[in-house]
């Protein structure tokens, strides 16, 4: 494994977004992931429609909450294609779902993986490596107060809560952590991202890990 | 809820009635400008561990914090099988 690996300084991950006071979350790591996931594959970086996942993904809540793996398995099996964000923009708030044409643009996945990687995170940077940013669900209680640094402690892996996703990992310094994207806007935490202790699964972040295929 | 007329979905267990009073606004500010303290003050010679502080949630009790926007249901995932090793294909 190198000793540190960033996706988005290969240019494949999105902006940092905001979900507002939508409980959204489920929604923007999947979303994520899947434009990432194009990327790596050499299709154009461009932001994907959350809302239509929201509105849509019809065995989830939208704004009210969500799955990751539901979401998956609804991208996987009606095999949707997403559309661009500008197509369906975000609106913080649940809406009736938006159909397109066969013929319109967008992006599905091929395929989707769902471990938990608790004890073997090593093999979890493997999978980093090899698939992209992986979609991770995480107990975020104490991410309220986060300013920065690496956080190693009051963080259970108790009820996981928040999907976020992790786009590399740096095991340079005393404390190797991974660095995770989350949707609460730039402003919060490390410029929008959390750095969260690699090796104890911190925070349940190694529990409920998914990657998508494309 | 935007005509989906589902539940109030997983979690929902605490729901705003309007906006905020400042009274209430400024009980969450104390207890966050606590809890800070608390949670800073542990490990204090850790020089790369997370600090803690105000930012835009700090005027959220947690419970309200949590019903927002830690909106994301659990499920439970097959664990990664012990005797698979996974190869790094060179990553150009």
């Amino acid at each position: 494994l190198p000793v540190r690996f960033d996706w988005r300084e290969k240019h494949v991950v999105t902006q940092v977004r905001n979900q507002k006071m939508c409980g959204g979350c489920w929604a923007f790591s999947v979303v994520g992931a899947v434009e990432s996931a194009c990327a790596i594959k050499g299709e154009p970086l461009e932001d994907l429609s959350v809302q239509q996942v929201i509105d849509c993904s019809y065995s989830n809540y939208g704004c009210n909450g969500g799955s990751t793996l539901s979401a998956l398995n609804w991208l996987n099996k009606m095999q949707v294609k997403l559309v661009k964000d500008s197509e369906y923009p975000f609106k913080a708030q649940n809406g009736l779902c938006q159909y397109f044409s066969v013929s319109h643009s967008g992006f599905s996945i091929k395929g989707y993986s769902a471990y938990d990687f608790s004890d073997r995170e090593d093999e979890m940077a493997k999978a980093l490596l090899t698939f992209g940013p992986l979609i991770v669900v995480v107990d975020a209680v104490s991410w309220q107060d986060y300013l920065g640094g690496v956080i190693q402690h009051h963080c259970s892996s108790g009820e996981a809560n928040h999907a976020v996703l992790v786009t590399g990992f740096d095991t340079t310094g005393s404390t190797p952590y991974w660095i995770v994207r989350n949707s609460w806007g730039s402003s919060w935490g490390v410029d929008g991202y959390a750095h969260v202790k690699m090796g104890a699964n911190i925070c349940g972040i190694a529990d409920s890990v998914s990657a998508v295929f494309v | 809820d935007g005509g989906r007329g589902r539940g109030a979905g997983p979690g929902a267990t605490f729901s705003r009635t309007g906006p905020p009073s400042r009274e209430r606004e400024a009980a969450a500010f104390r207890e966050s400008l606590n809890r800070h303290r608390y949670l800073n003050s542990l490990f204090p010679n850790e020089n790369s561990t997370a600090s803690y502080g105000i930012n835009q949630f700090s005027y959220l009790f947690p419970e309200e914090f949590k019903a927002i926007y830690l909106r994301s249901k659990p499920s439970r995932f097959p664990r990664y099988p012990t005797d698979l090793q996974m190869s790094i294909t060179n990553v150009s």
